[in-house]
């Protein structure tokens, strides 16, 4: 369950950070 | 939505882009940038924090879909030059009263704002010495000036 937790929480900050550089025309 | 505790320290910088919303957009567009960029570096694990920053990125994308058309949103380079100008004006505003002996909330709010529009400008790459000078100078003379008024003291 940890590490499903985790990589949950991990792939929802990449969205982020990409959501992030495309609002910023970085990708 | 409130800002969570972890996420406190871009709270202000969020009051300023509601208080320019109509006033000037673009400000409003940039003090929410830098407030999701630093908010991810404070704390993007956190659920609470994690649902308060994708909010303000859905805003944030919301924002420059409606703000298409403005050169100062779609080019940073002139978004720099537009807030800097803006954090200048109050910077100068404020300045210009304090010398003339005019103490009063509005110049005191100027400094704050003033000292916050240059936070804000970090978004762009690191700030000049003369922005770090005027940023701490701003902050100081807010604060001071502030508690002088508070305590029946005319500022120097």
């Amino acid at each position: 369950t940890g590490s499903v937790g985790a990589s949950v929480a991990s792939a929802e900050q990449d969205e982020l950070s990409q959501r992030l550089a495309k609002l910023r025309d970085q990708i | 939505m409130a800002v969570p505790v972890p996420l406190r320290s871009i709270q202000h910088h969020l009051r300023t882009a509601q208080e320019h919303e109509t006033r000037d957009p673009v400000v409003a567009y940039y003090c929410r940038l830098y407030a999701m960029q630093t908010g991810m570096k404070l704390d993007s694990k956190t659920p609470e924090c994690r649902k308060f920053l994708v909010k303000l990125m859905d805003q944030l994308e919301v924002m420059k879909k409606e703000l298409c058309d403005h050169e100062s949103v779609t080019q940073e380079i002139v978004g720099n030059a537009h807030v800097e100008n803006y954090a200048l004006k109050m910077f100068l505003y404020a300045d210009n009263e304090d010398r003339s002996g005019r103490f009063h909330k509005n110049m005191i709010k100027s400094f704050y704002t003033a000292s916050l529009l240059l936070d804000v400008l970090s978004v762009f790459g690191e700030l000049s010495d003369e922005n770090i000078q005027h940023r701490k100078y701003a902050r100081w003379k807010a604060t001071y000036i502030h508690n002088c008024l508070k305590n029946g003291e005319t500022p120097q």
